[in-house]
């Protein structure tokens, strides 16, 4: 028996509207440890690897691991029909060809429940080596949302260079050229605007805005979000999540392959 | 002129 029930059922929504459109089909493994899931997007650009941990549900039993294999699309669908306010729970039996889906919304005396067919998936698993990164930038994540936003406005690729006066993300098109210089932020008055930035070595990595729009897609799910890079390796765009009490109860990270210069 | 690289040929697969 699986049984995960989140009090907060906005963050199951936003985590999903979060990787609905990049990633189309994907497996959940459900162990006692939590939910998470990795998947590539359809071009092998891009990967996202997704953790709730189970301390971060209200209630949580998992009795055997289990691998719930699904389309996300159809998930966000049924889950964008719970509202902002409601408590949802996701069940699996042991043997499970379907998890049912139950929507409570708190003031009512309603239970609303559907039912997903699950799909058996050869999900490739990419093994992610732990990488100490050259350069690590925490910014408020609606400011990275604004500048992919409005460079893709002139650019299809951002070419982020970090050095010791700063960061800057730059872009060129067809149009002209484009580009936002952002320096560390004195105070942590207001941790969620705190701009930090740590270099241990300068780096220039070019990467696809595109990919960059759909990883911002999380901004809700955290007021902050952290970049990690390093020379020739993938981009990290990581939002961590938070409960109520401010503990982290997991995360969406985003890995982009750069592009490179031929 | 730049081209895109694949995230698979930087992870290996398990």
């Amino acid at each position: 028996m699986f049984e995960a029930r989140m009090v907060r059922g906005f963050i199951i929504k936003r985590i999903l509207e979060a990787i609905k459109d990049l990633v189309s089909e994907a497996s959940w493994d459900c162990s006692t440890s939590g939910m998470s899931l990795q998947a590539m997007d359809t071009s092998h650009v891009s990967l996202v690897s997704v953790s709730l941990k189970a301390d971060g549900f209200d209630k949580y039993r998992c009795d055997r691991n289990l691998t719930l294999g699904m389309n996300l699309a159809s998930l966000a669908q049924i889950v964008k029909a719970a509202g902002n306010d409601d408590v949802i729970t996701i069940k699996a039996p042991d043997d499970a060809d379907k998890i049912t889906l139950i929507f409570e919304p708190k003031s009512e005396t309603e239970t609303w429940e559907y039912e997903i067919k699950l799909m058996n998936l050869d999900s490739e698993y990419l093994g992610i080596p732990e990488t100490d990164y050259s350069v690590k930038i925490n910014l408020p994540s609606h400011k990275f949302q604004r500048i992919c936003r409005d460079l893709s406005q002139i650019g299809d690729s951002v070419t982020i260079s970090a050095a010791k006066d700063g960061v800057r993300f730059s872009t060129t098109g067809d149009l002209g050229s484009g580009n936002v210089k952002l320096n560390q932020t004195a105070s942590a008055d207001k941790p969620d605007e705190a701009v930090t930035i740590k270099i241990e070595e300068p780096i220039i990595l070019s990467f696809a805005l595109k990919y960059l729009n759909h990883f911002a897609r999380a901004t809700a799910l955290s007021p902050q979000v952290s970049l990690s890079l390093s020379k020739d390796v993938p981009l990290v765009v990581e939002y961590v999540i938070h409960d109520d009490d401010d503990d982290e109860i997991g995360y969406i990270r985003y890995y982009l392959a750069p592009k490179i210069e031929e | 002129k730049s081209s895109q690289t694949r995230i698979d040929s930087f992870f290996k697969v398990l």
